[in-house]
């Protein structure tokens, strides 16, 4: 463990509490996209099948049960519980264009053709697109509300501090596992426009609006 | 060198 990696772990644990806290006190799931966080919630069931057959720390299986409930926990405040307030309007993203091409991408190019990694390998490219719907929501919508800017900069630092512990893990462990990397970076870039403007705009207080 | 060591990351 390194602090890169504590980091990004407390960045992902923020940003799923601020979206929770949103929806929960706005009582309502305006500008949140339903599909990335099926995916999310995808991601994690994949990712984490470990959970019952490999134990490897207390902080491990803690932040995973965390992760896999508060994502299903999420869609049940989305589907369920404030259904009548999700925007499926603009919440238009094809996700099969995503799931299918990664799905297969994953059987192609993994470390090791067995189910556990093929679905890991399968988690690890579904996330690096999974926010695409979310930031393809708010480019329809032109603007987010700030507490969903914040979540969405939370989620975001996340993977970017976790490149930060790949670094750290290739120069001080030797460990660099090519797959993360490439993925975890093409999750970062996706961000980057989000990052100037969240920069640039949330925090001189004003809210996030995209130019028209 | 690539080597997927146990998945001990989230």
């Amino acid at each position: 463990m390194n602090v890169f990696r504590l980091t990004g772990d407390i960045a992902h644990l923020l940003a799923i509490i601020l979206l929770l806290m949103k929806i929960w006190k706005t009582r309502s799931c305006a500008g949140v996209s339903g599909k990335s966080q099926m995916m999310f919630a995808l991601v994690f069931t994949t990712r984490y099948l470990d959970l019952i057959t490999n134990f490897i720390s207390l902080y491990n299986t803690t932040m995973k049960m965390i992760f896999i409930a508060s994502s299903y926990g999420t869609l049940y405040l989305m589907f369920l519980k404030f259904r009548a307030t999700y925007d499926s309007n603009h919440d238009t993203f094809r996700m099969e264009f995503l799931v299918v091409p990664v799905a297969g991408l994953s059987f192609l190019v993994n470390h090791d053709f067995s189910p556990l990694e093929i679905l890991w390998t399968f988690s690890i490219y579904l996330e690096s697109v999974a926010i695409l719907p979310q930031l393809f929501m708010i480019s329809k919508t032109g603007e987010a509300e700030t507490i969903t800017s914040h979540y969405l900069f939370a989620l975001g630092s996340y993977r970017a501090l976790y490149i930060l512990n790949w670094v750290y893990r290739f120069y001080f462990e030797g460990f660099f596992d090519l797959i993360a990397v490439v993925a975890g970076c093409v999750q970062t870039v996706l961000y980057c426009d989000f990052f100037y403007l969240y920069i640039t705009k949330v925090w001189k207080g004003k809210k996030l609006t995209l130019p028209a | 060198e690539i080597c997927s060591m146990p998945k001990d990351e989230l």
